[in-house]
């Protein structure tokens, strides 16, 4: 079964997007294959993929508002063993549209159980009999990880998210809005398990982290003191070589293997699969 | 009349809300007054500020959604000649609340117009009579500015401040995905243009440049080389002490006057009152 992890953070600008593309590209050196979904209307991952995001087909917004399957709208990437779904412009409407709908957010949630857990729903109580749903249920593709982008809004989209990820990452600037996101974070991740998904785990990933910076040192102490087992050992650095990798249209490890970006990515995906979720 | 101000851009952490604060605190060394607006469900203008947005009364909430004026809900801030009226987490609600209201778009203009330009209402056309609201509409305060915050997403929140703003400040950030961000903005402004507000002006201003940084100076570059005229002569570099004033919840000249920081939005401040818009 594939682990589903949520990026997310109504806090702009922490490196969602990036902390989406370089951990699946991590993951896919050690064999693993990983589905990349962009949630978001600036389309970043598209582009930190090298698609063109107003030349996109199908796209996310297919799948949340036309029940087209994610396997149909998703696209190989320049990288072996990373898929992407796609997102554009579209997926603004989602906030306005997508709560009229009868459980919107569970929408997400249950596209995957059916297209790529087909064992999980087997296996949950009142789903469909074994014999008619295995042919149709049975995923081409067997993902290890499902990554999901998200905007910095705590909308309709994020939730749908957050109720269908196993584990939520928390990028995080040592910055002061930034720690005082997660106060935000905390509540909604609150509300999430007693409504929709009781077993949703979190972990705050430290980014953007400057060394030099005095402040940055003292809020990371601070978070490391007041999250404990709750934030990961990894910390991921500034280095405009992740810049760059964006530019290219490659995860880092595609772009410097050596950077200080890509060795850090690459740790966090180690620390990911050596866990049990 | 107050000159109305949008600070927005659908990327995330760009600096709109260090912006805001900054220009806010800048004006007012120049004897202006003014009004500065959360319009985020963060709440970060309303912390950089130094309030807590978790025991505000009365928010930007009550005036979208309870007809509450402006007046009625603003607060003095800790510098002379700087009004705040704070948000909090209830905004996050307004995205799927606010567009099945009639005309919701223009619910911010007409808010201002009514309480804060009386004289501009009267020489509109099918206005009210000018005896019966004259009283009414003396505003007690003359603001020479209002900004508006902005949350990091092109909704019916960020609609209203477009449709509001005389002036569109774009804060980007010279990086792959803040730069391509303008693309979408533009797209914005031509309907808003199109739609409810032809006069809308913008203006690009280049925020966390980092000279030594030879991605941001070849964006920088593109961006001027595209934008032209449409780009503030004045740059704001990255300056610590940025960060320093948002944790003393004062705006930056009021924390580190002589700072880079301080000048440099100084210097957006007299960029702002030599144009005549
Ligand atoms: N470790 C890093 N070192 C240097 N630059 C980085 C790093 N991580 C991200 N960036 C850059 O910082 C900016 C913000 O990152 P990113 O866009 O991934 O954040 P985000 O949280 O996805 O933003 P949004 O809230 O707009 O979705 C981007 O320009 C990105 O290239
Ligand atoms: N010139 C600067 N130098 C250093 N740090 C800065 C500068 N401008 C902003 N910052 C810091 O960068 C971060 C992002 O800025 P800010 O929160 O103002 O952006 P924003 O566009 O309002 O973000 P959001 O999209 O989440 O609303 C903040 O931690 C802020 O303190
Ligand atoms: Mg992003
Ligand atoms: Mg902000």
């Amino acid at each position: 079964n594939p682990l589903v992890i949520a990026i997310a953070n109504q806090k702009g600008g922490v490196a969602k997007t990036t902390t989406t593309a370089s951990l699946g590209g991590a993951l896919t050196t050690y064999g693993k294959e990983v589905l990349l979904v962009d949630l978001d209307p600036q389309a970043n991952l598209t582009l930190a993929l090298g698609r063109d995001p107003g030349r996109v087909r199908g796209s996310i917004t297919d799948v949340l508002f036309h029940s087209a399957s994610l396997l149909s709208v998703s696209r190989e990437t320049s990288v072996p063993g990373l898929d992407l779904v796609p997102a554009n412009a579209g997926m603004a409407l989602a906030e306005r549209f997508l709560p009229v709908r009868k459980d919107y957010e569970t929408i997400l949630r249950r596209t995957i159980t059916d297209e790529l857990r087909p064992f999980a729903s087997e296996a949950a109580p009142g789903s469909k009999p074994a014999g008619s749903s295995f042919e149709k249920n049975f995923p081409v593709i067997e993902y290890n990880y499902i990554i999901l982008d998200c905007p910095p809004f705590l909308g309709a989209v994020t939730l749908n998210a957050l109720v269908a990820a196993d584990l939520l990452i928390l990028p995080t600037q040592p910055e002061f809005f930034s720690a005082h996101a997660l106060r935000t974070m905390m509540t909604t991740i609150r509300q999430v398990r007693q409504n929709q998904n009781p077993k949703l785990i979190f972990r705050v990933l430290i980014t953007l982290l400057d060394k030099r910076n005095r402040i940055h040192r003292q809020i990371h102490d601070q978070i490391y003191k007041t999250f404990g087992e709750g934030v990961f050992q990894t910390i991921i650095e500034v280095d405009t070589k992740l810049r760059e990798s964006a530019i290219e249209g490659k995860p880092i490890m595609f772009h410097k293997a050596q950077s200080r970006g890509a060795l850090q990515y690459d740790a966090l995906a180690q620390e990911i699969m050596r866990y049990v979720w």
